[in-house]
């Protein structure tokens, strides 16, 4: 078994969320934030057989967006007056996920 | 160390945090939502030694129940009228569980 | 790449955001709560590469303090008259972390 976590942006939970059900892909949602840009985003946690493990990959890929998103970097609020906070534009990922072994795995 | 994921439900959620303390198991909770049914459920985390893991899951076996809940299928609100949703019932486990390899574990 | 969690007090979040953003490290927030004194803490999330770990837990452990917090045993809740509920005082650390193995990460 293999452990899938995916950081993914709030808009795109539902679409995630359905998809998975139709796959038969079991997950749980954490509600997160990110440590950049402090807004809300979703982390979802997937236990899955390690010959699924592209499957669901591919599937995050799929519905997952990359998006602008326009912010005021948080790292001004500590700079003096030359350091006036301008909006940037950051790209905000589709999904970022990592992969891990599960040792075991129990249903009780 | 090992690393103790399990998943379980709200309704067991504090009888399991006072088996916890009374067997001195240290864990951290967080609030985290079924991807099927959509419902809130309890994610514990408990870094612990290897030779307590099986002491842990005994605990967890102990407390968490299985129960059945009615639901209507999330897949339903895509399809058309022929997709009209009836409640089924499904069988909500008391957890779901995994362990992994902690590398290093400190505490400052 | 490795996976490092590290569960905070909530005092110290910010200033070890602000540290991360600085030194770019990028990282996950979740709410989380205590097994034990059952109030809220943070916990962080950061995948990175092997070679900036102990950079990382450095920065953890420079910002991250150790408060004592008075607490009325949740175990007394379970006892008789004679398990009166006397406040205790319990040292809160900085800081729990621990680091896993990532076998896979990936940016969509
Ligand atoms: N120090 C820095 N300098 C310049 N730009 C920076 C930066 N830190 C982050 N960004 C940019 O801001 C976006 C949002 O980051 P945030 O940390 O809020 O939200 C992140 C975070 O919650 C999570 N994440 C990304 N990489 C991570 C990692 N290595 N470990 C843990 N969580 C990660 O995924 C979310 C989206 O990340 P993504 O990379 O797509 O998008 C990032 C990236 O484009
Ligand atoms: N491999 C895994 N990885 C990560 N998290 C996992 C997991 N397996 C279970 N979980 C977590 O544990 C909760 C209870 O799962 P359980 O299998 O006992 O109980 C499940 C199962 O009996 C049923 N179910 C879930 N997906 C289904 C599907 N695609 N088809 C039919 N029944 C499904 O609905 C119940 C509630 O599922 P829900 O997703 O809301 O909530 C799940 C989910 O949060
Ligand atoms: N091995 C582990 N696995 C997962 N999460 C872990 C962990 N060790 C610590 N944590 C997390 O870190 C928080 C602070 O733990 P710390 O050991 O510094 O500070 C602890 C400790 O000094 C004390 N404590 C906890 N359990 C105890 C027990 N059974 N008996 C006596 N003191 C206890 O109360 C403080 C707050 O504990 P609380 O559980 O509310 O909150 C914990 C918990 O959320």
């Amino acid at each position: 078994m293999k452990l899938i976590t995916a950081i993914v942006q709030d808009k795109d939970t539902n679409k995630l969320s359905n998809a998975f059900v139709k796959a038969n892909v079991r997950a749980t949602r954490l509600s997160t934030s990110g440590g950049f840009l402090r807004s809300g985003n979703t982390t979802f946690m997937i236990a899955i057989e390690k010959d699924r493990v592209q499957e669901v990959l591919d599937i995050i890929k799929s519905i997952s967006q990359t998006r602008n998103q326009f912010m005021v970097p948080p790292m001004n609020l500590d700079a003096g007056i030359e350091g006036a906070a301008y909006p940037i534009e950051v790209q905000v990922g589709g999904a970022t996920v990592f992969t891990q072994d599960i040792e075991s795995f129990h249903q009780f």
